[in-house]
């Protein structure tokens, strides 16, 4: 039996518009932990891994764990029909092949269900070392998403590079190049507004801007992304989830041949 | 040229 009870059901709606769009279809796992995924996309370019902290939800049973086979894209379709401000709870029995979205409306005066038919899917989880990372940057998500939106439109790759001076994105395709730099800020009132770098050595990477930018569909969850960067390890894009866990993205660079 | 590497060569299966 599990029965999962996530008062603000809008973070389980933008986890899957985040990530519905790269991975088609993928296993929930259950926990005592929680509530998370991991999986591939088609290309096996890039990984996500999520996690929503048992703690984060009113109600957590979950009484032996579990691993429910969904398509991203039903799922998507069927939370877009929970509103903004529902109470969104996760069901489903014991050797069921389906699992039950409730909505409740805040007033408790509007209670949906939505039942999905669950699926086998064969995939089996990658070891991710820990590592320590030369460089890690911590900036707004919104530029973060801004910056990838606009060289986008430039070039197909984004060279990524740290040094002490600030952190780099730069592009080139056939109308021109485009560089942008941003500097170290923590002088910024608001906390979420600074670009904060941490670094052992420098480090420049070149990534796929058609993945990142799939990445960055993940903005409204967190007003932050940190980039952690190593010259031997795909880069990790990570979304905090307040109070619950994280989202993060893995996405391997391009190499010399 | 850069050619795109697969996650699978970062990380082993477990």
């Amino acid at each position: 039996m599990l029965e999962l009870r996530l008062v603000q059901g809008s973070l389980l709606k933008k986890v899957l518009e985040a990530i519905k769009d790269l991975v088609n279809d993928a296993n929930f796992d259950c926990s005592a932990t929680g509530f998370s995924l991991q999986a591939m996309d088609s290309s096996h370019v890039a990984l996500v891994a999520l996690l929503l902290r048992s703690e984060g939800f009113e109600h957590y049973r979950c009484d032996r764990n579990l691993s429910m086979g969904m398509n991203l894209g039903n799922m998507a379709k069927m939370l877009k029909c929970a509103g903004n401000d529902d109470i969104i709870t996760l069901k489903a029995d014991d050797g069921s092949d389906t699992v039950t979205f409730m909505f409740e409306s805040p007033t408790q005066d509007k209670i949906s269900d939505f039942e999905m038919k669950l699926m086998d899917i064969d995939s089996e989880h990658l070891g991710i070392p820990e590592a320590e990372y030369h460089a890690i940057v911590r900036m707004p998500s919104s530029e973060f998403g801004r910056i990838c939106k606009d060289l986008s439109s430039i070039g197909d790759t984004v060279v990524i590079s740290v040094t002490k001076e600030g952190v780099k994105f730069s592009t080139r395709g056939d109308i021109g190049t485009a560089n942008i730099v941003c500097r170290q800020n923590n002088t910024v009132d608001k906390p979420e507004e600074a670009t904060i770098i941490e670094m052992t050595e420098p480090v420049s990477l070149t990534f796929a801007l058609r993945y990142m930018n799939s990445f960055t569909k993940a903005t409204p969850l967190s007003s932050i992304v940190t980039l952690s960067l190593s010259s031997d390890l795909p880069v990790v894009v990570e979304y905090k989830i307040a109070e619950m866990g994280y989202i993060r993205f893995y996405l391997a660079p391009k190499i010399e041949e | 040229s850069q050619q795109q590497s697969s996650i699978m060569g970062y990380f082993g299966k477990k």
